[in-house]
């Protein structure tokens, strides 16, 4: 394994967004490491709609929280393209599914793997490399005053109640660490992102991992 | 402080942001005290839902669900495709 490394220096990465009051991060998880899976094929890098997992992933409850395994296991099965941010865009509420005709562009998925990989960071380290982003579930009570810095204390496992994107990891320090996408806006953590200490799942962050492949 | 309604902040609302204001900042110094000498913990400060509640913000934000996963017992392949 390198001691760094960070999918968003291979530009695969899309910005960081905000789910503003909608409890919708499951979907905004699971749809950035889509996003990315499809630009490390080699495909361009653009958003996909959000809004659209909001809205039709009927085994979740919208802006009223959800599962990313819920909806990587909706996306698997019907194999729904997702269509550009732009064409289906974030409303930060619940609505009625739109649907697209069969010849309209959009990403699907073909496949993903979810594990716990509690006691194994290094391997979800190896999958990260491997597969691209992870879409993970945290213990984020803290999370509401974090400004900055490694996350390494009052943080419990087992209590998972928000979904982020791993983009990658750092272990130049001393205390080698998770680099955290979130999905409240730039002004939170630093440019959105936080970190958080490798080795220990803090946060829970190694409890549910999903890679997705398309 | 002069009674009147001015401003799009309810009295009644604004009340209660200060006291979730305080209770933050009660929180933030409880947070920090943990820091470690070598600068790299966390920092935790004014945000912008320092004027919540941890209930009212746990009630917006963390609504999602863990579902129980397989361990990962395997050793994860590195495919020699795509591999940065």
């Amino acid at each position: 394994l390198p001691i760094r490394f960070d999918w968003r220096d291979k530009h695969v990465v899309t910005k960081v967004r905000n789910q503003q009051m909608c409890g919708g991060c499951w979907a905004f998880s699971v749809v950035g490491g889509i996003e990315s899976a499809y630009a490390i094929k080699g495909e361009s890098l653009e958003d996909l709609s959000v809004q659209q997992v909001i809205d039709c992933s009927y085994n979740n409850f919208g802006c009223s929280g959800g599962s990313t395994v819920n909806a990587l296991n909706w996306l698997n099965k019907t194999h729904v393209r997702l269509v550009k941010d732009s064409e289906y865009s974030f409303k930060a509420q619940t609505g009625l599914c739109h649907y697209f005709s069969g010849s309209h562009a959009g990403v699907s998925i073909k496949d993903y793997s979810s594990y716990d990989f509690s006691d194994k960071e290094d391997e979800m380290a190896k999958a990260l490399l491997a597969y691209g982003p992870l879409a993970v579930i945290v213990d984020a009570v803290s999370w509401q005053d974090y400004l900055g810095g490694i996350i390494q204390h009052h943080c419990s496992s087992g209590e998972a109640n928000h979904a982020v994107l791993i983009t990658g990891f750092d272990k130049t320090g001393n205390t080698p660490y998770w680099i955290v996408r979130n999905s409240w806006g730039t002004s939170w953590g630093v440019d959105g992102y936080a970190f958080v200490k490798m080795g220990a799942n803090i946060c829970g962050i190694a409890d549910s991992v999903s890679a997705v492949f398309v | 402080a002069n009674g009147s309604h001015s401003g799009h902040v309810p009295p009644q609302r604004s009340e209660k942001g200060s006291a979730a204001f305080r209770e933050s900042l009660r929180r933030h110094r409880y947070l920090n005290s943990f820091s470690s000498s070598d600068n790299s913990s966390a920092v935790y400060g004014i945000n912008q839902f320092s004027h919540l509640f941890p209930e009212e913000f746990k009630a917006i934000y963390l609504r999602s669900k863990s579902s129980e996963l397989p361990l990962c017992n395997k050793e994860v392949k590195m495919p020699t495709a795509h591999m940065p």
